[in-house]
Formats: structure tokens, sequence, C-alpha cells
């Protein structure tokens, strides 16, 4: 059982359209 | 006497290490400033590898936080150079082909055994230790969609306005045009002038070359297939409906006209090894139109054949087809009412669409099957004119 590698921990990661939504209201915030 | 110390060279594992304001650099150089024949000559997928290697260093670091933010800048940089070159099919196919390697990589180097079958073990060796990347496979997967769309949308519009003159009103085949019908006015939705029409040389030439460039990026096999057989539905969609509003074009001759460029175009499929793309089967409803305007159209049995030949054709489009054929000459007659009345009841059974002409916009659903690599990242070797001389091998 020790050679038995540990689970890796899953990375939340964002729908593409949240990802879309994050850069735009980042471009909107910088001027 | 002086002692030579040979330093032994310190293995490369297949990792690399960038400091985290680097970051932006690496994305500028590798994704949204690159242009794609600076790698010819290189291995195909070359971004996706290096961009493999640096997630799997910040993974073999336990850095999520960098991890999330490469993955992010990656998938945003991609977007970005899409959106700036949405007009370049070259430029598009490249990150295709590129997402898409990301996204093997991603699977093949999972530790997920279903995705290790055909690993060695030294590339065993080189899969993520301490995360799981799934939920970033299915952003992946998703860009890699909206890509293929894009790079559809770029081919469909360069082929488009040469379907109707190159499939029904170019003449190869000699002598037809003495047997056109009478009243025959050639004229095109795509042709402002006569400069404008094309012949199907125009369409294969247009072909070969998207053909040259996705094989040229690297793009999966199984892609290429999926993108000649929307190709394909697209003129086979376009010609056929052209057709079902045209007169002029509803002949024995142009039957046969497009009979022949049909077969150009499959011979074009044999020769590119695609003809199990499934392309020539999108094909099928204009090759029954194009056999129907060449059946005889007068006896029971000229009925009874056009019947069980004409399956993808509906019946209304059959039914057109016949109402707006023209005879070649006064030695042909026109299509009798009766005729059509005995297709029509022969017909009546079946459950066709109610709608007469195709959307030439249908698009099927793309698959991007898994494809594992057998490079081992540790070969890799980065140019100096990709500029990342700030990556460090580990």
């Amino acid at each position: 059982n020790s050679q038995r590698p540990r689970p890796r921990v899953l990375l939340k990661a964002p729908t593409l359209a949240e990802m879309e939504e994050m850069t735009t209201s980042e471009e909107e915030e910088s001027p | 006497r002086q002692v030579t110390v040979q330093r032994k060279e310190k293995d490369f594992q297949g990792m690399l290490e960038y400091h985290k304001e680097d970051e932006a650099l690496l994305i500028r150089n590798l994704v949204t400033d690159l242009k794609p024949p600076t790698l010819s000559g290189t291995v195909p997928c070359l971004p996706a590898y290096i961009l493999y290697m640096c997630i799997r260093h910040a993974d073999y670091i336990n850095d999520d936080l960098k991890v999330h933010s490469l993955l992010t800048a990656t998938i945003n940089g991609i977007k970005k150079v899409l959106k700036k070159h949405n007009d370049d099919f070259e430029m598009t196919a490249f990150w295709l082909s590129n997402t898409c390697r990301l996204l093997h990589c991603l699977k093949q180097y999972s530790g997920d055994e279903g995705f290790m079958t055909q690993n060695t073990s030294k590339q065993n060796e080189h899969c993520l230790k301490n995360f799981d990347l799934t939920e970033y496979r299915q952003v992946m997967s998703d860009l890699s969609i909206q890509i293929y769309q894009q790079l559809i949308k770029i081919a469909e519009g360069a082929l488009q306005p040469m379907i109707v003159s190159a499939m029904l009103e170019n003449e190869s085949i000699q002598g037809l045009s003495g047997v056109k019908p009478a009243g025959y006015r050639k004229r095109s939705s795509s042709m402002v002038d006569g400069d404008n029409s094309y012949c199907l040389e125009a369409i294969i030439r247009q072909m070969n070359s998207f053909h040259a460039v996705m094989c040229d990026q690297g793009l999966d096999p199984e892609i290429i297939q999926q993108v000649f057989k929307q190709l394909f539905y697209m003129i086979n969609a376009v010609t056929l409906n052209n057709l079902l509003l045209r007169k002029d074009v509803c002949s024995w001759s142009t039957g046969m006209q497009l009979r022949y460029n049909i077969s150009q175009l499959e011979e074009w499929l044999r020769g590119r090894n695609l003809h199990q793309s499934g392309a020539v089967q999108t094909m099928e409803p204009l090759i029954q139109a194009a056999q129907l305007l060449q059946l005889k159209k007068k006896t029971p049995e000229d009925a009874e054949a056009i019947c069980s030949l004409c399956t993808s054709l509906s019946t209304q489009q059959i039914v057109k087809i016949l109402n707006l054929y023209t005879p070649l000459n006064e030695f042909e007659e026109r299509v009798t009412v009766a005729f059509i009345r005995t297709i029509q009841a022969q017909l009546q059974e079946r459950n066709d669409p109610q709608q007469l002409l195709l959307d030439s916009k249908h698009t099927f659903p793309v698959l991007f099957p898994f494809n594992p690599s057998s490079l081992i990242m540790d070969s890799i070797h980065i140019p100096a004119c990709l500029h990342l001389e700030f990556l460090n091998e580990v």
C-alpha cells in the first residue's frame, strides 16, 4: 500500500463562459 | 598535470520551470505573438508540449495557484489570438491542433489508467503527481469546439462563393454545351460578372490547401476527416438547394456534369485517404438528384426505378425536380403530370420531412477522440526563435 500514489487534488476550474465573463469585467475595470 | 573533471549533465526530466512574473512573457511569446511559420520544421504542437511541461513543473512543486494561473492565462491567450485572427485558416488550424494536443496531454499524463494504456514507462514518469485537472480538461474540450467552429466558418466562407458555378454551371465535359436546354442562361447567385465564375478545380485547389495546412499543423486525422465531412455536406446542401430552385439547371446535361463533378470530389477524397470520413455519404442527396435528372421519366417502370433509387431525397424534392425538369430539345418530352402523380402515389407511405430545402448551416457534432503521443517530453528541444530562454529545464 505504501507504493500506491496518493490521490490527486481536484483543481476546480471555471467554465469557459465564466472565464469569458471574468476577462470582460477585468477589461472593463482597467482603463 | 591537469586534472579535468567531467561534470555529469543533470538529467532533464521533461519539466520547465519559470518565475511567476514571467508568465505573461511566456504567454505572449508562446501564444499571442506566435506566428505558426516560426515553428515550421519543428515537432508539431510544440507550444502544447511546452505548456504541458510548465504545468507539470507547477504540479511537481505542488503550486495550485501557479497551475490555475497558467491554465487560465493560456486559455485566455488562445481566445485572444483566435479573435484577432478570426479569418485566418492557418492560425485557427494551428491553435485547434495545439489545444487538442494539450487536452490529449492532460489526459495522457493525468495518472488515470484509462488514458495510460499506450504509455511507455518513461512516459508514466511524466504524469502529474499532485493535481487532478479533469475540470480544466472540460474547459480545453469546450475551447477546442469553439476553435473547430471557427475553422469550419472560415473554410465554408472560402468555399461557398465557388459552389454554384463550379458544381452546376461550369462545363468541363466537352460537347455538353450543345445539349443545353433551350433558353438556358448562364447565371449564378455568386457571380457579379463573368469573371467570378469558378470551375471544380478551384474547389479542389482550395481543399488541397486546407488539407495541407491541417496536416502541416499536425491536426489529428479524425478531426481532419470531420472538417471535410462538414465541408462536403455544405457543398451538397448549397448545390441541391440551387438545383431545387432553378429550372435552367434541371436538365439531363446538368445531371451528367454534376455526376462527373461528384465523382471528381470522391476521387479527391480517396486520394487524400478521406473516403472513410463519411463525406461521400453527405453527398448522397445530390448524387441521387444527378441520377434523377438522367433517368427516363415516362413509364410506370421508370417511376418504380426513381422511387427505389431516390431514398435520400424527399417526395417533395423529387416532385420539384421533376416539375422543373427541362427537356433538352424538341425530341425529349416534358415530364407528364400523370407520371408525377404516379411517383407521388408510390411515395405517399414515406414519412418525409416537410421542408424542401436542406439546411446549409447544419453542423455535425464534433468529436475529439483521445490520441496519445509517442513523443517523450525530455527529448523536446526548445528552439531559440521562441525566445523562451527564461524557462529552466528541470
